[in-house]
């Protein structure tokens, strides 16, 4: 086993520990190891470096990577915590974690305020949701008009902007998800629960002497 | 009366904020 991990963590620059890993996620050493293989996979699709670029990225989520989109592309900005341009395996489990079924919902409601609050600016704008909106329109074969895209915005602001001040801010978008709960529906991964058994190449290739379950 | 959906509602549609399909093979 040895051998594997000198040389797992040549090709891997930003390879973390997998006890320690799992010590501060809900991932077990198990699980961490096996999205060690998903990690390579996706790592390996464009340039072999050991990190993903946001081209293997969108390549991995479409498997096809001339998609742009810019969902994608938010997603991938919030997994680069680090900001340099590609997620390291660490940046990979931190933000997977936050996908985890058995994650706090407090993480889950903060990640997708990040998500919306596309400016970063602290508040979700309506121009943000507007921008969005017509980007998901582009993306599918609705087809709405203009005016029913503004009868949509004004109604979800008038429900989420409580203090009606033309923008969403923290409260207001956590008071908004408890009452719309599917709104945190893409913030669980039901996948993460079997990772082992989708990877269970990683009992190959696994750095620790007991693999704990 | 068919509800309309909110803003939200529709975004989280998008295929882009569909990360399930980092686990398909």
């Amino acid at each position: 086993m040895g051998c594997f991990s000198s040389k797992a963590r040549r090709q891997f620059p930003g390879r973390e520990d997998p006890v320690i890993l799992a010590s501060q996620t809900a991932f077990t050493v198990s699980e961490v190891e096996a999205l060690f293989e998903l990690f390579k996979s996706i790592s390996s699709s464009v340039i072999d470096d050991g990190l993903i670029n946001k081209e293997e990225f969108q390549l991995a989520l479409f498997k096809n990577k001339k998609k742009e989109n810019i969902f994608a592309n938010r997603i991938f900005d919030l997994f680069d915590v680090k900001r340099k341009g590609v997620i390291d395996f660490g940046d990979f489990v931190r933000a997977l974690n936050v996908f985890h079924p058995n994650a706090p919902l407090e993480d889950k409601i903060d990640f997708s305020f990040k998500l919306y609050d596309m400016d970063g600016t602290g508040f979700i704008e309506r121009h943000e949701v507007k921008q969005m909106l017509i980007a998901l329109l582009c993306e599918s074969e609705l087809r709405l008009a203009d005016e029913t895209v503004e009868v949509i915005l004004d109604k979800t602001f008038l429900e989420a902007d409580v203090n009606q001040d033309g923008k969403i801010d923290k409260a207001e978008w956590q008071d908004f998800v408890s009452r719309n709960p599917s709104l945190m529906k893409i913030m669980t991964l039901p996948y993460l629960r079997d990772i082992t058994t989708t990877f269970p190449s990683f009992v190959f290739h696994s750095e620790v002497d007991e693999i704990a379950t | 009366r068919p509800t309309m959906m909110n803003a939200f509602e529709l975004i989280s549609t998008s295929q882009g904020l569909n990360l399930g399909t980092l686990f398909e093979k």
